[in-house]
């Protein structure tokens, strides 16, 4: 019998397991979720976003993607308690409540399934795609160095066989070609969330260019409140900033593609590791991992209804 | 499946920005097979470094030869991955 409340939540779980809870999730709540197939991967694994909405056309929405660098296992993790937590909360609390009332939220729990396949059969540590890169023995294209946004600059790397291979072309997997249809397909994006995994970090553009974004005032002071509201739960410390100044210099990432293509709220989380377990974050912090995390959440969601532009 | 038995990740703290571009470099010894969880980026911030069992000693030896400290951060990363599969097959049961 197919029930999300029987699911483990404090344990990491398979591409099929997730696959199946996906479906359990929008048969118990069949008014509010939907779950859209936006492509399919390299191997030709159906790509899901699971679709929050309590009605109207085309309404404003918040994007949310886990899991784009696979082994970041911690994030998928985190997607799904949202989720969860999502579908129970909407009638039951009113912060969420008023926010599905007004916006609309996609979750793209495996963004990289190919990638999360594998961490699973064959290496744990798999970060990037599947995909087979020409006259090179290597495999697989850093998913969050192939947008169309600096793409290939120095924050990037031209070699198959790096951990951030930036791809033949932008757009080039089609893991990012999908994400990159349906938003701007969608054209009523707000807000996009990225989340990664390790450091404590909520990063916003730019990340190819030492540039101040236009909004960046606007950017930094959510960023803040975000965190203010992370750290109330558990103590957990962040920092925060735009990529290039708070770590290095990354080019062709998500957020700076979206920001570049009107989501003005675009972030990227990295998520705990208070205790020094890398992307091997013990399966006990999964639930005061996205129980903090959501707090931020909450915080940039009602930012982004009581602020339409 | 691919085993990392014995392989430590390296907490390293670089003091300045030569000690921060040695570091960059080791990702292009590709002999060494290292892999950077946490990239170096600037002095205030740590970087991890997955080292494989075979390559321990000659990146124990190159960080304290220029003299960089650093820590173990993971001891045996093969160990951590079996709990991980514990707990998982353990929830699947219950």
């Amino acid at each position: 019998v197919r029930n999300t409340n029987s699911f483990s939540y404090s344990t990491y779980h398979t591409l099929d397991e997730i696959y199946n809870w996906i479906d359990s999730l929008v048969a118990e709540h069949p008014d509010l979720v939907s779950k859209i197939q936006i492509g399919h991967t390299y191997e030709n694994r159906p790509i899901y976003v699971l679709k929050f909405s309590t009605g109207g056309s085309n309404r404003p929405a918040i994007w949310i993607d886990t899991g784009i660098h696979s082994r970041e296992w911690i994030t998928q993790a985190t997607g799904i308690w949202t989720a969860k937590k999502i579908a129970s909360d909407y009638g039951k609390e009113s912060t969420l409540t008023s926010i599905l009332n007004n916006l609309d939220i996609f979750l793209l729990i495996v963004t990289n399934p190919d990638g999360f396949a594998y961490t699973h059969s064959t290496n744990r540590m798999w970060r990037k795609t599947r995909s087979i890169n020409a006259g090179s023995a290597c495999v697989g294209v850093d998913p969050n160095r192939n947008w169309d946004a600096g793409f290939g600059g120095p924050g990037a790397s031209k070699n198959p066989c790096s951990e951030t291979y930036h791809g033949a072309y932008p757009h080039s997997e089609s893991e990012v070609k999908a994400i990159v249809d349906f938003l701007l397909s969608h054209g009523n994006v707000k807000s996009l969330l990225s989340i990664h995994s390790y450091s404590q970090m909520l990063l916003f553009p730019y990340g190819y260019t030492n540039n101040l974004a236009p909004d960046h005032e606007a950017l930094n002071n959510l960023a803040r409140e975000a965190l203010s509201a992370l750290t109330s739960l558990h103590g957990t410390k962040y920092t925060y900033g735009t990529t290039f100044a708070t770590i290095y210099q990354a080019d062709g990432t998500t957020i700076d593609w979206a920001y570049n293509n009107g989501i003005k709220y675009s972030y990227t989380f990295e998520l705990r590791d208070t205790g020094r377990y890398g992307f091997i974050l013990p399966a006990n912090q999964i639930i005061p991992t996205a129980e903090e995390t959501w707090l931020a959440l909450v915080k940039i969601f009602e930012h982004v209804r009581d602020n339409p532009y | 499946q691919k085993l990392f038995v014995g392989d430590q990740v390296l907490r390293v703290t670089a003091k300045n920005e030569e000690q921060l571009t040695l570091l960059r470099g080791l990702e292009g010894m590709e002999h060494l097979q290292v892999d950077l969880w946490r990239s170096p980026a600037k002095a205030s911030l740590p970087v991890d470094i997955h080292v494989p069992f075979h390559s321990l000693q000659s990146v124990k030896a190159f960080l304290e030869y220029n003299d960089i400290p650093y820590s173990i951060m993971l001891e045996d990363l093969q160990l951590l991955l079996d709990q991980e599969q514990e707990e998982m097959k353990r929830s699947r049961m219950l």
